[in-house]
């Protein structure tokens, strides 16, 4: 009975992961290997095909505009890139924060203790998420109709051109360990639910649901992936440089608030990133 | 509470990305 609880467990998350995450490892890996039929991304290489990809960028998600009503977008592509990826992360973490609420026990947690764990775990899992959408030349955006090539994020600006390589880097290895959407969902549960970040009032259950959480997902790689040895424990492994991935990012984003002098941060971004680490 | 005000709304009811 009890490993038929974590079976459901499993099923469970992979349902409303399914419901909250509208791009799919399954579809982004279509994409990207040509197999979605006419689904073709428009590829952004140069600033000529910046301006063109622009409009597709803005339909699919909410512009910066719309953010600001009353201030006019500011100059330079890759600030108007940049506020663009913003208003994207600002949503995909209300999808994170839907995501967290399906968790079985998550929403009895100390509502402050749900704030922390949103906080410090939501970047990571951002991170985490593009991984699928990355391959070594390049990442899907814009809810996978646009595949910005790596050389030409490379060629921005500094400190613009420094923020996606070193998730490039932990992507091509850890698309390596195979996950699928069903392991993803157990994993980014998993590191929702840290007992460790600071400031939590109440760790105990935390950790208690963590627990039935690692052991789903132990059981759920077992059975998923037979033949891949110690994938439970390489899987875990990536949460360390999941959070030295998050500190970095942090650091370069104070470094833009102090050279970029227009730069307007999402509030809900500036929320979580005032005082993480 | 002040301090992650958004996060607090996002948790208690669903907020749609206008209001984000």
């Amino acid at each position: 009975p009890e490993a038929a609880d974590l079976r459901a467990l499993a099923r469970h998350l992979y349902e409303a992961y399914l419901k909250y995450f509208p791009l799919t490892k399954a579809k982004a890996r279509a994409i990207l290997s040509g197999k979605s039929g006419d689904n073709v991304p428009f590829v952004i290489h140069d600033i000529k095909s910046l301006m063109e990809g622009e409009q597709l960028i803005n339909n699919g998600q909410t512009s910066f505009q719309e953010h600001n009503i009353g201030s006019d977008p500011p100059d330079g592509v890759e600030l108007r890139f940049f506020y663009s990826c913003q208003s994207r992360s600002a949503e995909a973490v209300r999808e994170v924060t839907e995501f967290a609420k399906s968790i079985p026990g998550f929403v009895n947690l100390d509502l402050n203790d749900q704030v922390t764990l949103l906080k410090y775990g939501v970047i990571e899992v951002l991170i985490l998420m593009m991984s699928p959408l990355m391959n070594k030349d390049g990442t899907l955006i814009s809810y996978g109709q646009i595949f910005m090539t790596r050389e030409f994020l490379k060629s921005l600006r500094k400190p613009f051109c420094q923020m996606l390589e070193p998730k490039f880097d932990f992507s091509v290895k850890f698309n390596t360990l195979e996950l699928d959407d069903s392991d993803m969902a157990l994993f980014l549960a998993v590191i929702i639910l840290s007992g460790d970040r600071p400031g939590l009032l109440n760790v105990k259950p935390i950790e208690q649901l963590q627990e039935t959480v690692l052991h789903s997902l132990e059981l759920h790689l077992k059975i998923n992936h037979p033949d891949s040895l110690q994938l439970f424990a390489k899987v875990l492994q990536k949460m360390t440089d999941l959070r030295q991935m998050v500190t970095d990012h942090v650091q370069l984003i104070q470094l833009l608030k102090k050279t970029e002098v227009d730069m307007f941060l999402h509030p809900l971004l500036q929320e979580i990133m005032k005082d993480l680490y | 509470k002040e301090k992650h005000k958004i996060l607090h709304r996002l948790l208690q009811n669903s907020t749609s990305p206008v209001e984000l």
